[in-house]
């Protein structure tokens, strides 16, 4: 899943 | 970490610098709105909960960390130290709409129904929206002071700097988060008349005024 991201930002 | 990502970040916190500099140097809270204080530090809280039990780095920890507390600084300094009440006066962005319709975006638009992620959305799409009381009070008043406008620029600047480190961070990393994306660029597009007075009045060495 593309949406699937780690919250590495701020 | 991306140059893009790094000049985003810096100027983010250089906004926060210059706008607690402009408080403590000048004694006064004029001109700056408490309500796009408040989102700010409802849009940190919801946002970086995960600070508490999930680990990226050190980098990405002590920023969070920072974030949270500088923007409930903000909200002391202005509530408790310097306030006054004309600034209350124009200071009438009805915000329960941008709380209301960022929750109900969330609840849409989330890329899963747990409690972290609902409220990630929700810091998303607040954040993209919170800066509206703040242009609104620059509406009314017509005129701004220089600290104030190299605040809302590199705040302004940051998230404009987020984009070009999506477009790389999808060639380089196919990674793409489509509602960081959409809501950055809506936020990006709500600074742009901004973004087109400071040019050019305030980097040319004049006053801040709307025509």
């Amino acid at each position: 899943d593309a949406n699937n991201v780690i919250h590495d930002e701020l | 970490m991306n140059v893009f990502r790094i000049a985003g970040d810096i100027s983010h916190l250089a906004s926060i610098f210059i706008l607690i500099h402009q408080i403590t140097i000048t004694k006064s809270v004029q001109g700056i709105s408490f309500k796009t204080q408040l989102l700010y530090s409802i849009v940190f809280i919801t946002r970086y909960l995960d600070v508490t039990f999930r680990w990226v780095s050190l980098y990405i920890f002590a920023m969070k960390l920072f974030f949270i507390a500088s923007s409930l600084y903000i909200i002391f300094l202005m509530r408790n130290r310097f306030r006054t009440s004309e600034v209350t006066k124009l200071d009438t962005f009805p915000i329960v709409y941008l709380l209301a319709g960022s929750g109900v975006l969330a609840l849409i638009f989330t890329y899963d129904y747990s409690i972290t992620e609902v409220l990630w959305a929700f810091s998303l799409f607040l954040e993209s929206v919170a800066i509206l009381p703040q242009l609104f009070m620059l509406q009314r008043t017509g005129q701004a002071k220089t600290l104030t406008t190299h605040y809302i620029f590199a705040l302004g600047l940051y998230r404009a700097l987020y984009i070009p480190n999506w477009f790389y961070r999808y060639f380089a990393e196919g990674r793409f988060d489509t509602l960081a994306v959409f809501t950055g660029i809506v936020q990006t597009l709500i600074y742009s008349d901004f973004f087109w007075v400071y040019y050019n009045r305030v980097m040319k060495g004049l006053n801040f005024e709307l025509p």
